[in-house]
């Protein structure tokens, strides 16, 4: 069984490595309407 | 760091944070106290959304916070003493004003305080509203004499029912309902004059100031054809004290 593995998702290659936290949540909700 | 963990992936651009975060919707709620205390004419501002939150640290242990606002327009005239929280948002089809406001903030010791500000505003496209409304009145230049005289007509038919006499301080909006009708909207101050006494010497009159000082906005229409037809309504705000209107404290 093949598994193809996606690239843009960034995998720890090593054990210890980290992901860096996700990008910020930007721009955030419309409180009232969209311009 | 050879021997520590290794980061992996796209690192955050720096000082970038979640714009719908607690830290975020803080210093938001004092930059727009700050906007609409230090804005001198046209409406209250009501905050539509974070476009950006950034906080950088600052030596020896504060913080920068710089935000980008998206600001949409109320109907709650600057003078107007009803706090934020209550006054409307203007509708789309109301032809409002929209800003962008940039924002730096300094944190320290957990208090926020505003050290700079900077704000564009500009009516939505006209396009836009003729596309979802084709007979939704314009906005009009404040200054198109056609508005400047609708205006003296409108505050003439007022000082016509009442003794006090007011004095324009700004004319705040101002649309073109087609085909003959303009609307306007505008503040204006109580004076130390009766209208009795301005329609003698109108120069005489001074506008009362200080814990005196009495506000009021008027919204009105003209229609002149096919005949002229002229309503107004003005709403007189209880006298403040400056204190109470850094705005006019100010810039008086």
């Amino acid at each position: 069984l093949v598994v193809k593995r996606t690239v843009s998702e960034p995998t720890a290659e090593h054990p210890g490595d980290v992901l860096h936290p996700p990008p910020p949540q930007c721009p955030g909700r419309i409180r009232h309407f969209h311009i | 760091n050879a021997h520590g963990p290794k980061p992996i992936g796209p690192s955050p651009p720096l000082g970038l944070r979640d714009c719908d975060s607690s830290e975020g919707e803080e210093a938001a709620e004092v930059a727009m106290d700050y906007i609409n205390t230090h804005h001198k004419h046209g409406y209250k501002y009501a905050l539509n959304r974070i476009e950006e939150l950034r906080v950088l640290p600052r030596r020896p242990a504060s913080e920068v916070v710089i935000l980008e606002l998206d600001l949409l327009e109320t109907k709650c005239h600057v003078l107007n003493p009803l706090p934020l929280e209550n006054c409307t948002v203007r509708e789309l089809i109301n032809h409002a004003i929209e800003a962008d406001c940039d924002v730096k903030l300094l944190k320290e010791d957990g208090k926020l305080s505003v050290t700079g500000a900077r704000c564009h505003s500009s009516p939505d496209s006209a396009e836009d509203i003729i596309k979802i409304c084709p007979d939704c009145p314009l906005l009009i230049p404040l200054n198109d004499t056609q508005v400047v005289k609708t205006v003296e007509l409108l505050l003439d038919q007022y000082h016509s029912t009442n003794d006090a006499y007011f004095m324009l301080i700004e004319i705040a909006r101002a649309q073109m309902q087609a085909p003959n009708t303009i609307i306007a909207e505008f503040a204006i101050s109580a004076t130390n004059c009766s209208s009795k006494d301005a329609s003698e010497n109108v120069k005489a009159c001074q506008a009362l100031s200080g814990d005196q000082a009495q506000f009021g906005f008027c919204v009105g229409s003209v229609m002149h054809v096919p005949k002229e037809e002229i309503h107004v309504e003005c709403e007189v705000y209880a006298p403040q004290s400056e204190v109470a209107h850094p705005v006019l404290a100010k810039d008086n």
